[in-house]
């Protein structure tokens, strides 16, 4: 494990329990290497706990509270080492609103650094983007795409 | 560096030409279920040299090409280009802006350009890696794999924080 | 393959177009029975025509229409051989409005003979639905239930 | 036959008693994420006999009992009674209800019980088989699973046909 690994792990392990943390409004989570001196057998675990409830691995753990442990950990990469680019594929799917409104929260936080392109089914999250496109399919099964106004959706 | 411009031909269901003009801040993108909005993700994969047919939804290099309908006939080629914004000179070149295409033939043959001149598929995988835009990135979620992260094996996840260094 | 296979085989098929036609407004469905004279290793495939679409045996369907062929295919099960009881678990969170009121059109079809339990965070099946119950985690992090009535959703 | 009432107590997070009175028709179950939605319909797979800890994402048998919070204890006791509706007589039995509960305890043990007598675990099975209610059904779709009759193997899909006939 190199010095630069160690130092990255850290970072990134704070960076998680903080976007936990806003996610779950509360609770706590945490990176913990295993098998650290086996070189290519070392890994990563992930304890977490939700607020109120007790420590679990993440085998019982909700649907949404999959998603949003998983969204938690990549915003904690993007936050440490940001790629200007970022494509997410209905993330939001599994959400309830008011997650999906944290989510967003942190979203708009990151895009200062980054680009976000965000393919979704949910009102909020389109409510809350810059820009909007729309896509459909055409008589002959082929797509088109036209960008929308903001004030043409929400009615 | 943001992507600015991303037209796509020919790729999966956009048949005719279709452009997106980007900001650099969010853009949502909506539609129907099957309208084509997951292919646009595959299209972004694709044009920075993704491999993986399995990544962007494909068996074999063909079928990102437009295979036709009940009313219109499938097509021979191929095309996305993306143009980035290098305004801020993210990206160690001396262009405020830079494209790169990407182009697969029914021959199973792909083309790559950048700024219109051909290059080999190494070239846009080394610009990308300067720009920070690593191929198995944690900066790409598909759809349904939203906790696609946690369900890495712990070695996995090790390969992630290494990425990040 | 026995007689009762082949018949059921081909009552399941005929109902899976119908049910098929019905979410996609359009198009077709079929199964195919493959290997069928090695006994165990017969296998049933699926080949779909979404409307105006090219045939395709589901590789390049998207995540909707995955969901929707799964769906009609359950609804044909459930219609050659009703299950008095039918539990169904977001089975609706990657599908588009126009075709959630699809489903449910037929779910209502298909409750004369079944009882569904149907888990949701999507407004369109709340309201559609004759008993509403709420879950909710208390401070404690243990589960609780109410009964709600549908005019204390819409507001 | 329907499922008309439904008591949790100790199962997962529904440390105290719950209970749902359904209708024969269509009943929408909503809440938050983590509230416990998906645990009814373990819950109800559970009390039906299911022996797949997989079926119901536990590991082991004691993983169905209130494992605690920060607030409140740990319990011994995971509890779970339907009360079916058989005024139609779907159930080729005598009786216009029908309950069958399901108990397992920290020790690992399971106990089965039709109305209030004990019985063993082949014979909610038995009597569940007479209503054309079999294990791996058709009619019950866990969350993310939504097209799980598509990513069936081809022979997979074979037993459902089976199961129908
Ligand atoms: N090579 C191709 N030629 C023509 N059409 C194609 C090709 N590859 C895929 N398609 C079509 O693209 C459609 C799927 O598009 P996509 O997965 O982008 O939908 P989507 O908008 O993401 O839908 P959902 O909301 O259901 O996820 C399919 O209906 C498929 O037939
Ligand atoms: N044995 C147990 N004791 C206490 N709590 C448990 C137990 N097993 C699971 N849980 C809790 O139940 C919660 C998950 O509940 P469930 O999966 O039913 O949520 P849900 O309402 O379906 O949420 P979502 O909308 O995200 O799918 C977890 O937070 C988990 O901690
Ligand atoms: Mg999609
Ligand atoms: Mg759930």
């Amino acid at each position: 494990i190199t010095e630069k690994f160690s130092t990255t792990f850290d970072l990134v392990n704070d960076k998680f329990n903080y976007f936990f943390r806003e996610v779950f409004d509360g609770g706590s989570a945490e990176l913990k290497l295993i098998n650290a001196e086996q070189k290519s057998d070392a890994g990563i675990e992930i304890i977490v706990k939700p607020p109120g409830k007790r420590l679990s691995n993440l085998s019982a753990l909700s649907g949404g509270e999959r998603a949003m442990t998983s969204v938690a950990l990549m915003f904690a990469l993007m936050s440490v080492n940001p790629s200007p680019i970022c494509v997410l594929d209905e993330v939001d799917a599994a959400l309830d609103d008011a997650n999906i409104k944290r989510f967003l929260r942190i979203l708009n936080e990151l895009s200062q650094k980054s680009q976000f392109i965000v393919i979704t089914h949910n009102r909020i999250t389109v409510q809350d983007a810059e820009t909007v496109y729309g896509v459909s399919m055409e008589q002959d099964a082929t797509s088109t795409v036209l960008s929308l106004k903001i004030k043409d959706l929400v009615n | 560096m943001y992507l600015r411009k991303l037209s796509l031909h020919g790729f999966k269901a956009f048949a005719g030409t279709q452009e997106f003009d980007f900001t650099s801040g969010t853009t949502a993108i909506i539609g129907p279920n099957g309208s084509g909005k997951s292919n646009v993700a595959d299209a972004i994969r694709w044009v920075f040299g993704e491999q993986s047919n399995k990544n962007i939804r494909a068996k074999k290099t063909e079928d990102v090409i437009f295979f036709g309908s009940d009313t219109r006939r499938s097509m021979g080629l191929a095309e996305v280009t993306v143009v980035l914004d290098n305004e801020d000179k993210w990206l160690p070149l001396d262009f405020a802006e830079v494209s790169i295409t990407r182009r697969a033939h029914r021959s199973g043959d792909n083309e790559y350009l950048i700024n219109g001149k051909k290059v080999r598929h190494g070239d846009v995988l080394a610009l990308l890696n300067k720009a920070n835009m690593h191929q198995n990135s944690y900066a790409f979620v598909s759809q349904g794999l939203a906790d696609k992260i946690i369900e890495l094996k712990p070695f996995e996840r090790r390969t992630l924080i290494e990425e990040a260094a």
